[in-house]
């Protein structure tokens, strides 16, 4: 008999709520799962009297959330895209974008050490000028890596940071220009306005949203804003070596539908892993 | 906003006319997604409204639009049943030297909020010093250093000292030594998976025996918040919480549910980056945050 509102109803919703169990921000898993009911029943889709919907209804919800997961062009291949601005004679320009204590400065600090052993060269931009201690810390992880820190003094103009950096990289031929940015609620108006001077001024190739996969509904908020306010061209999730399942992941994919770049997953230079999806899918909805 | 749904939420059900059980049950549907998205952690969730339920079935409800109140009345006490009804003070008192320990997950703002904490106290005449024994993140006893320094409360630090355990001690002993009577030890962060950084924050705890071990939680914090809170209460007794990023637009429903679970009752919260970003804890105004 064919699959109706009645029969999908509390299945649905049981999935909805494993979900929102494994970190799914309640609008995320709810738009997903309710969709992919419509689907079922649209489609006409029949199924044998008596028998479990549950398996048939997991399935196509597992192939919904790997396609939000999976971004439409493909993923983003960051070296091509630098070498093609390297042909060009222009430095491949990143910012690093997020509220507070997301990760940012030391996933940029990840993402040019992997940069570093892909033989490009990179130059720091200590654009975060008004936290305690960022351009230290920045400086610090520079020193580590062997890249040079644009800096300025604290409380100077992001932008002008940025901009320096932008005429070293030119004037010396660096590759990457890598600007890292302070954290910032993305309700707060002049402080996403100052973001969107950095990223407009200097004209961004990749702006890097960084979310905390420990970050619950929150988290559709603070890309959205990002996204619309600033743009996004890629997502880093971090701190997934926490004891995390994952669902952030997915609620920032379906938000703001930009390739998942990395997971962070742990202090240290290396910990930058591969984004996979399936294996995504399988800690959200096993 | 949460406060939003949840009002109409209640609104559309009790417009319906006589209250009965299936509208109750559907109320008491709203009410859960309400929290859901509020963080709160879904077994907690499910037993603030099952309370709910339970009484708006065996209470006598007023008739009319007065229901509607009566019902958010019951959700309202509801949660702050769970919240605490009251606020708490530190565990510190004049007289002695008290040592308060600040621990939490990577980036929940453990430094920050101790600037704040430092602030605070000093204004109400305590003598205040910091030590920093995170021997992990660059720059960290410089963040400490100026936030400490804004604050107008000394700094002990030790860049080239790798040992948190010894930076504790040494750093106590000098503030021991030149009078403070609040010493504020800044741990590096750490999650439950962490095994070597939770063994860390133990030896601390064995070696400072802290008058108050705060647990610092980002406002941000999901599902997550109660296992994690859970296992930092197993490692070291977390006396209490404080909640930070509440200018944001988190509901804090994570820290609330961190709360609940570990009995540790939240005393501040965090609500920007500056020193005065700072209140102490109100279980009616959280809730009413929650509830819009
Ligand atoms: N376990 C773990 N910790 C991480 C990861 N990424 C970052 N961290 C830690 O999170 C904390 C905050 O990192 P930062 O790089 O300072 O974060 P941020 O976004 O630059 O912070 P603000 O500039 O203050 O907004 C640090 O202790 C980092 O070591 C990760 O993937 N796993
Ligand atoms: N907007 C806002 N930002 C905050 C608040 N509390 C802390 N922050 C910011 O959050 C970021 C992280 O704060 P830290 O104090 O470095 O966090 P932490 O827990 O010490 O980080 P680790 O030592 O790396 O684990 C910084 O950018 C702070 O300024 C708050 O209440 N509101
Ligand atoms: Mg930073
Ligand atoms: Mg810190």
């Amino acid at each position: 008999k064919q699959l109706d509102e009645k029969s999908l109803k509390e299945p649905i919703q049981e999935l909805i709520e494993l979900m929102i169990a494994n970190e799914v921000a309640v609008e995320v898993a709810t738009e997903i799962g309710e969709r992919v009911k419509r689907e079922l029943i649209e489609a006409g889709t029949e199924q044998e009297r008596f028998k479990d919907v549950r398996p048939l209804l997991r399935e196509a919800l597992r192939k919904a959330i790997k396609e939000v997961i999976t971004p439409p062009g493909g993923g983003i291949d960051l070296f091509e895209e630098i070498r093609k601005k390297r042909e060009e004679g222009d430095p491949y320009v990143i910012v690093m974008e997020g509220i507070n204590g997301t990760g940012k400065t030391t996933t940029m600090a990840k993402l040019a050490h992997k940069f570093q052993k892909a033989g490009f060269s990179v130059v720091f931009a200590a654009s975060d000028t008004f936290r305690a201690g960022a351009i230290d810390q920045l400086s610090k992880h520079g020193e580590k890596l062997g890249i040079k820190t644009i800096k300025h003094q604290q409380g100077g103009d992001p932008t002008a940071v940025a901009i320096d950096a932008l005429d070293h990289a030119y004037a010396k031929g660096i590759d990457v220009v890598m600007v890292d940015t302070a954290g910032r609620m993305q309700n707060n108006d002049n402080l996403i306005r100052e973001l969107k001077k950095v990223v407009d001024k200097t004209e961004a190739d990749m702006r890097i949203f960084v979310g905390d996969s420990l970050a619950g509904n929150d988290v559709i908020r603070q890309a959205r804003e990002f996204a619309d306010r600033v743009g996004v061209d890629a997502v880093i999730m971090t701190k997934a070596d926490s004891d995390v399942k994952g669902g952030a992941v997915l609620s920032v994919a379906h938000t703001v539908g930009k390739p998942i770049l990395y997971l962070g997953v742990g202090q240290g230079y290396d910990d930058l892993q591969e984004f996979d999806a399936d294996f995504l899918v399988d800690q959200i909805l096993p | 906003s949460l406060g939003k749904s949840l009002n109409s939420a209640i609104t559309k059900v009790l417009r319906r006319g006589p209250v009965d059980a299936d509208l109750i049950r559907e109320l008491k549907n709203d009410i859960f997604k309400a929290l859901l998205e509020a963080d709160v952690e879904i077994n907690v969730a499910s037993e603030v409204v099952n309370r709910v339920e339970q009484r708006s079935l065996s209470e006598k409800l007023p008739p009319g639009l007065e229901r509607n109140k009566a019902v958010i009345n019951i959700v309202y006490e509801e949660l702050t049943k769970i919240m605490g009804d009251r606020a708490y003070p530190l565990n510190i008192q004049k007289g002695k030297t008290n040592i308060i320990m600040v621990v939490g997950i990577q980036g929940s703002g453990k430094t920050t909020t101790i600037g704040k904490l430092a602030n605070f106290l000093k204004k109400q005449k305590w003598n205040v010093g910091l030590v920093c024994t995170d021997t992990w993140r660059p720059g960290a006893y410089e963040q400490l250093l100026q936030l400490g320094t804004n604050a107008g409360v000394d700094v002990f630090g030790d860049p080239k000292q790798k040992n948190a355990i010894k930076l504790a001690t040494k750093g106590v002993k000098e503030f021991k030594k030149s009078g403070k009577d609040v010493i504020i030890v800044d741990t590096a962060g750490r999650h439950k998976e962490e095994t070597e950084l939770i063994k860390e924050m133990k030896k601390l705890d064995k070696k400072l025996h802290p008058d108050e071990i705060i647990l610092v939680i980002d406002g941000t914090l999901g599902q997550v918040a109660k296992k994690q809170a859970l296992e930092f209460k197993k490692a070291t007794d977390i006396g209490s919480i404080i909640v930070t990023k509440l200018d944001g637009t988190a509901k804090g429903g994570g820290a609330i549910s961190a709360s609940v679970s570990t009995g540790a009752p939240i005393k501040f919260i965090g609500t920007g980056e500056g020193l005065d970003d700072f209140e102490p804890f109100d279980p009616k105004k959280f809730v009413g945050r929650i509830l819009g």
